[in-house]
């Protein structure tokens, strides 16, 4: 059975959707099935791995008009990594699911069927704790927090953690933290050092050991529609999430 | 009458906040009187001015028990810029205001009674374009759109665009672009020339000619509860919002 993992933070502009799709190409080189889901109306997965999703059916279709998943996925350069692209009317599910009974477990249900085929799920998630991510957190094994080195994004991390504890205590009991992600690290400034002790004090094993460096190559890769890997494979920035990748994959094996 | 101006942007972490907390601080040390709303469940503007809010009310008591804003202003360390601040409860607004009939024009509601006693209002909005923004582009004369200097914010543009046409054309036939407010441009990076280039061509003067620099100084002020211009007033940053605020007063001179 694949790991469903969401990448979530409410914070915006963290690394959410870097992330996602630095990660999920990462674990795609290295062989392992993996799909990722663009779950923010935004679509910057989609556009990130050069996707057009116009004409094309998405997640939002799975959600609100229960069509298969495996009749959602699209083909991305990577062999093992397919996508379910995110469309503009997914800004209109959360109005329509309010007074739907099982508005909490929509994803959950789309994603049971297709699970076994994939080693590792992503769900890029939006920028708020609203029902799209409640939704994410339903469906999901564990959670990936992204946290940019600021003080902002540390002042908010309590927020996502205790979103997840009420996750776990009235919808889903097996959800739990799969770590938190540095990210823009630049270790010429003091604040990023201050962060990252601050997060190691503080949830200790819980943070990952690989920290995502600020990386210009990292930024650029979306313009060319391109997970940084395949954008410029030398780069810091390739380099750590190929890292990451496989601390991932070893820390499952632990399980 | 005060000008009422909203700060957003859908797309997460473009500076919304440092621009709303950092162009507040700036025209209030130019003795302007000015009035600044934290309508994010977030509370980062809240913070990043130094103030603890809990025990105290927030705008959600405007929104929702329509208590008035005079009772909730709080004092900052400028005399002339006064907080709404935002608690925790405001995360809970939108699901109350779901099928309330004038759930659009609350904020608008509000803001009638306070708007002659000030200059300038500004609403720091969260990164959606869900029922609290809808509130702050109803109650407002114009929107101040920060725009990052990456991809993926250029990207987005066009849907903060498009809302605030459907708001004009449906719920607020005054309002307009205040401007596009570049941030967090690095001049060593060729992402922050095209991104410019780009917005500059197409929208031309609707685009400040200031632009904010990267600036550390900037990203550890919050840490200190402080606008960049109390915490280093010799900083490009402090220079940039000194600018911007000059550069908005004119252009409110020539309407
Ligand atoms: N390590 C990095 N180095 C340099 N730039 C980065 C890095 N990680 C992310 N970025 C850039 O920072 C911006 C924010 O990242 P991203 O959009 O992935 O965050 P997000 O959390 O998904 O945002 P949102 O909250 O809007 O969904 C993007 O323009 C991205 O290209
Ligand atoms: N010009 C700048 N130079 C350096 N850092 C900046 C600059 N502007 C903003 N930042 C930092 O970037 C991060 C994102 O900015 P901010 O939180 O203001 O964005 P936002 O749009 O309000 O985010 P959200 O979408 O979560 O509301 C913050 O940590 C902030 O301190
Ligand atoms: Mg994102
Ligand atoms: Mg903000």
């Amino acid at each position: 059975m694949g790991r469903i993992i969401s990448v979530a933070n409410q914070k915006g502009g963290v690394g959410k959707t870097t992330t996602a799709v630095n990660l999920a190409a990462a674990l795609a080189v290295a062989e392992k099935r993996v799909l990722l889901i663009d779950f923010d109306p935004q679509g910057n997965a989609t556009s990130g791995l050069g996707v057009d999703a116009n004409g094309h059916g998405g997640i939002y279709e799975a959600l609100i008009s229960r069509r298969h998943i495996r009749d959602l996925l699209v083909d991305t350069e990577l062999r093992c990594l397919k996508l379910v692209p995110s469309t503009i009317d997914l800004i209109g599910a959360e109005v329509e699911l309010v007074d739907d009974p099982e508005r909490d477990t929509r994803l959950k249900a789309a994603l049971d069927s297709v699970s076994a085929e994939f080693d590792y799920i992503f769900i890029d998630c939006p920028p708020s704790l609203s029902l799209l991510t409640v939704n994410a957190l339903v469906a999901s094994d564990s959670v990936l927090i992204p946290l940019q080195c600021e003080y902002y994004a540390l002042e908010g991390i309590s927020k996502i953690i205790r979103t997840i504890e009420l996750i776990r205590s009235r919808l889903n009991p097996g959800i739990e933290v799969e770590g938190i992600v540095l990210t823009m690290f630049d270790a010429r400034n003091n604040l990023s050092h201050q962060v990252a002790d601050e997060i190691r004090r503080h949830f200790g094993s819980k943070a990952f050991t690989t920290v995502i460096p600020r990386n210009v190559r990292i930024s650029e890769s979306p313009s060319f529609g391109k997970p940084v890997l395949l954008y410029d494979i030398n780069s810091k920035g390739s380099i750590s999430y190929m890292e990451l990748a496989k601390e991932l994959v070893s820390k499952g094996d632990r399980r």
